[in-house]
């Protein structure tokens, strides 16, 4: 069931382009099935060590070269995916290194290394092939050396030396349950290879790449989408759905660089909330973490260092949306925290208007999540609506903050975020200003004509007793 | 939803995540807009590929070509003025309006819902064990004013939020329902007076419900929807 695509990596909506005229790249083979035909037709050719696959037409083409030929750069595109082998673009080597096809060319002493094509100043009896990939200068591993790819090097006084490339292993390690792990690692500890995240066979499963850009699932690679134990993969064996990779850990069990730890309520997806809370929103109690009723679970705190599995308290160490907990009552096996109030995510303000802030004539001039405003005479990234000439009396200046139309929520702007036409800006009421209360009499309404519900026949109760 | 009933709530719309479970309510102010709780996303930015509105069903997991289903991908969140909990969702293209889904009329910029109002909020979260898990429920309450709520609350709900009075049974939104609505009958309209956002505990007896109150944000509402 092995995939003849696990031999390549991926780069989406990429185009690999050689810069010199006269190299023109192999002809586009149409009606190709899919990426995984193309891949069955480059794997076996020596001198195809790429490919481009156009998901829309369904074309082919066949590349003799990769992203670290010369003369060759990528390229943004829309029409198709670029594929190459992995031995030429990974930078870690698998076993001995014999198939590493990379362009290292230093030994690990720093000398540089003599071209396999010469015999001069270490004589040897390679003599390069498109089967061995002797190619320049680059370290190789014609001879299985157990010591990894090695090459002759320009020093008469030093034969051959290691290159010192690592093992992929080696290259990347885990920290905490490996959720940012990023390796090349691409076999499981029994030693089964991974089957293609972006595969669903043969083993379907729900991790699609483009469901999950934050994971990283890309090709077969080890990885923790699913705040497992430690980083893992579907294995290629029909018999064996999924299995942990051995993979070497880190220092210290630190907490993942982008966390920070809060106490008194929960930021993000609040894997960093480390409070004691310990009901669920329900008002449930929480079963302790180390306790295996009445619910068993695999989050045993041991194995969750830097998860702080501590007590019964809400915690996040899946990855899920927020804070969690395995219940206490037998029917709810678990439930979130979510009475746990979100941290305010705001820029601390720099500065307070009075009122909405009508007449505020600072120059603060960035939104609350610290966006740069747009200049209210400029037209992008958003055409205004208000503009120093069409308000002239909301002195709406350069960039800075105002509040043109008198938004009950204070000054704001449009924003240098395309995707954001306009936001309320790091700016918060002034101590000593006290807005008038809503809940004073209550206002005459009017309403258009909505929020008409029709109750529905099937929903009708029966008039009969 | 602990305690109510089955009912018909022809704006609430569920919320899917990218493996299509549903994780919060919310209520389709326009036909291309659904306003929603801030709590249930983990960020301002996150990224909503996978994430689906789904209207016009009364079922928590309707069956595929269910008769009414419409699913629609959001294509962007807004999120609302600082300590409005509330968050907006333009949807991939407006919904279609028939007699399972229907717009809610949005109140009056600075309404206040005069107490003794009859209200009723719609949800398909956690029942604890109060039944009907797998069909949308809705649960009749009535308005009180934030004076008489702060005194069990002892002054912590602010002018932007509302109440609905204790009940002696236990009834009230739970997890699952957040971002739903409180719809209260005016003027022979359906009204979005307040939106369901976690309180310290669910559907506590004899404990006044807070929620947001929608009146203090309809300015903004209407300005994200026309900008």
């Amino acid at each position: 069931q092995r995939s003849p695509l696990n031999d390549f990596q991926v780069l989406r909506g990429t185009e690999l382009q050689h810069l010199r005229h006269a190299v023109v790249p192999g002809t586009w083979q149409e009606d190709v099935a899919d990426a995984e035909e193309c891949a069955r037709r480059c794997g076996p050719l020596l001198d195809c060590r790429a490919f481009h696959y156009n998901v829309s037409s369904r074309g082919c083409q066949l590349l003799p070269w990769t992203q670290h030929s010369p003369h060759t750069q990528l390229q943004r595109s829309g029409r198709c995916d670029l594929f190459q082998k992995k031995d030429y673009v990974r930078t870690c080597i698998m076993d001995n290194g014999a198939g590493y096809r990379g362009t290292v060319a230093m030994t690990v002493g720093g000398l540089p290394c003599q071209a396999w094509s010469h015999k001069f100043p270490n004589d040897h009896k390679y003599t390069p092939t498109l089967q061995n990939g002797l190619e320049e200068n680059f370290c190789r591993n014609p001879d299985r050396d157990p010591g990894g790819p090695w090459c002759y090097t320009t020093d008469p006084t030093e034969r051959f030396q290691s290159c010192g490339i690592k093992s992929c292993r080696e290259a990347a390690c885990v920290r905490c349950n490996g959720e940012d792990y990023r390796g090349a690692v691409d076999r499981t500890e029994s030693g089964r290879e991974c089957q293609r995240w972006d595969l669903q066979h043969p083993h379907p499963h729900p991790f699609q790449p483009s469901k999950f850009l934050d994971q990283g699932l890309d090709d077969n690679y080890c990885r923790n989408p699913d705040g497992s134990e430690r980083p893992w993969c579907y294995t290629t064996d029909p018999q064996h759905e999924r299995e942990f990779c051995d993979l070497p850990r880190c220092g210290s069990e630190t907490r993942p660089r982008h966390e920070a730890t809060t106490l008194n309520c929960f930021r993000g997806k609040g894997e960093g909330y480390r409070g004691t809370a310990n009901t669920t929103a329900a008002g449930v109690p929480c079963q302790r973490w180390d306790a295996q009723s009445p619910h068993q679970h695999r989050f045993a705190p041991e194995k969750y260092a830097c998860k702080d599995l501590r007590e019964n308290f809400c915690r996040n160490p899946d990855g899920s949306e927020a804070p969690w907990c395995f219940t206490s009552r037998p029917g709810m096996r678990v439930a979130f925290c979510y009475q746990i109030r979100r941290c305010a995510d705001d820029v601390r303000p720099e500065d307070c208007y009075h009122g909405v802030g009508e007449r505020y004539r600072g120059s603060v001039s960035k939104t609350r999540k610290g966006i740069p405003c747009q200049r209210w005479d400029a037209e992008t990234p958003h055409k205004p609506q208000f503009t120093p000439t069409s308000a002239p009396q909301a002195h709406l200046e350069e960039n800075f903050c105002r509040n043109p139309d008198g938004d009950s929520h204070g000054p704001w702007c449009y924003t240098m975020d395309p995707g954001t036409p306009f936001d309320y800006c790091t700016l918060q009421r002034c101590g000593d200003d006290r807005p008038s209360s809503i809940l004073d009499p209550p206002d005459q309404v009017l309403f258009e004509k909505c929020g008409k519900r029709v109750d529905r026949p099937d929903l009708k109760r029966s008039k009969l007793r | 939803m602990v305690g109510g009933q089955p009912g018909n709530s022809p704006w609430t719309v569920s919320l899917r995540n990218r493996q299509g479970q549903h994780f919060c309510g919310g209520s389709l102010v326009k036909e291309q807009w659904v306003l929603t709780a801030r709590q249930c996303f983990s960020s301002c930015h996150v990224p909503l590929l996978g994430y689906e509105v789904w209207l016009g069903t009364l079922f928590q997991n309707p069956q595929p070509g269910e008769p009414g289903l419409q699913r629609v991908a959001v294509a962007k969140m807004v999120c609302g003025p600082s300590g409005s909990q509330l968050v907006l969702l333009k949807l991939e293209r407006p919904v279609t309006l028939n007699q399972r889904v229907a717009l809610i009329c949005l109140p009056p910029e600075r309404y206040v819902v005069p107490p003794g109002t009859k209200c009723e909020i719609a949800g398909w979260g956690e029942t604890r064990g109060t039944g009907n898990d797998t069909v949308l429920k809705v649960a009749s309450l009535n308005v009180i004013s934030n004076q008489e709520c702060n005194i069990k609350h002892r002054g912590r709900v602010k002018e932007s939020e509302m109440c609905t009075g204790g009940l002696l049974g236990s009834v009230g939104a739970c997890e699952g329902d957040y971002g739903g609505p409180l719809a209260c009958f005016t003027h022979n309209c359906w009204v979005l007076e307040g939106i369901i956002i976690p309180n310290r505990v669910c559907a506590r007896p004899g404990w006044p419900a807070i929620f947001m109150r929608v009146s203090v944000f309809t300015d903004w509402i209407h300005k994200v929807v026309r900008l």
